[in-house]
């Protein structure tokens, strides 16, 4: 309503600049947590080294072959798009790896995804990105397993086996799209992925792994679509 | 669309900016710095009404209630956003993760009367 005037609406008296920008900040908030199917601010424990994060999404975007991104970047900040026009809303996640227990020829990785993703969310690609150390000359098999709890939550089943060649240090990716779609699908929010070198060769991960060699998932979610009943 | 500017009293767009620093949220949510709030406010005077605005059933519930609150209210138009586009946020969820997401129709960026 204009400055002075009551508000035609609702009757209520125009408030005083100072209220009506508390009001608006306020309205931001619950705006942006409901949008973002959020109860409450995050409250971060764990925030990604700065340069695991950089490598993360330097990584994904030249990943991503097929994304339509907008050609100019939106006003409000440097991020580009995901995929402009499609009113679905769509999330792209990274979720960096906690260290679990380790041998001395096998390493488990957790990776842990939010209630309000995957309650509400389908995902439409997950990949598991992982640094090899040098395994020195010749191949070295890695047999890499997901590992989901069972139903009792008590044990840990296998959901996927894969083995891997590996000849020299690098980036390797591998698809996880299934693995962490049924994660969702039972309701769980952990994944635990064990890596396992056969003879010789120690741990495949780099010892210590530095901040830019950090192992991480990127997965590509949309908002599941309400069920809508057309009028006829 | 008009940006609010000086002291008109036409429908216009007037900006507002929420800085995530200001309100302590630029820990978790690491791209952009703030948020364009911006709102649609001021008169739609008769011979402006008729732009076709995005919310035209929303234009009726308020035109409903103006009815009922001010039964001699000469109000048959409503300043409302004509045009708006998401905001996109790179921010940390409740478990360390970091989410990408685009939510629609977030920042208006024009208003018109309907």
């Amino acid at each position: 309503a204009p400055q002075g005037a009551g508000c035609p609406a609702c009757g209520l008296a125009a408030l005083a600049p100072a209220t009506q920008r508390d009001v608006l900040v306020s309205l931001a908030k619950q705006s942006i947590l409901s949008k973002l199917r959020l109860p409450d601010r995050p409250n971060i424990t764990q925030p990604a080294s700065r340069g695991a994060l950089l490598t993360a999404l330097r990584r994904t975007r030249a990943q991503r072959t097929d994304a339509a991104v907008s050609p100019g970047a939106p006003r409000d900040g440097s991020i580009p798009r995901l995929r402009p026009g499609t009113g679905v809303q769509e999330y792209e996640i990274l979720s960096f790896a906690e260290s679990g227990s380790s041998t001395s020829r096998s390493v488990r990785l957790h990776f842990r995804f939010t209630r309000e993703l995957a309650g509400s969310t389908e995902i439409l690609q997950a990949t598991l990105h992982l640094f090899w150390a040098a395994p020195g000359p010749g191949t070295h098999p890695v047999t890499i397993r997901l590992l989901q709890p069972d139903p009792t939550g008590l044990n840990m089943t296998v959901a996927s086996e894969t083995r891997l060649e590996v000849q020299r240090a690098g980036w390797a990716t591998l698809d996880m799209g299934q693995a962490v779609q049924s994660l969702f699908g039972q309701g769980s929010q952990r994944l635990t992925v064990e890596l396992e070198a056969a003879g010789g060769w120690g741990s495949p991960l780099l010892a210590g792994h530095s901040d830019s060699h950090w192992p991480f998932v990127a997965a590509r979610a949309r908002a599941r679509m309400p069920h809508r009943v057309q009028r006829r | 669309g008009i940006d609010c500017s000086g002291n008109s009293r036409m429908c216009c767009r007037k900006e507002f900016f929420v800085d995530f620093k200001e309100i302590g949220w630029e820990d978790w949510i690491i791209q952009p710095e703030g948020y364009h709030m911006n709102y649609c406010t001021g008169l739609c005077p008769l011979h402006v009404a008729g732009i076709p605005g995005l919310a035209a059933s929303f234009h009726t519930a308020v035109l409903n209630l103006i009815k009922a609150n001010n039964a001699d209210a000469a109000v048959d138009s409503c300043c409302v956003p004509t045009q708006r586009r998401p905001l996109s946020l790179l921010y940390y969820d409740r478990d360390s993760n970091i989410v990408k997401t685009d939510i629609p129709d977030m920042i208006v960026d024009a208003c018109g009367c309907t």
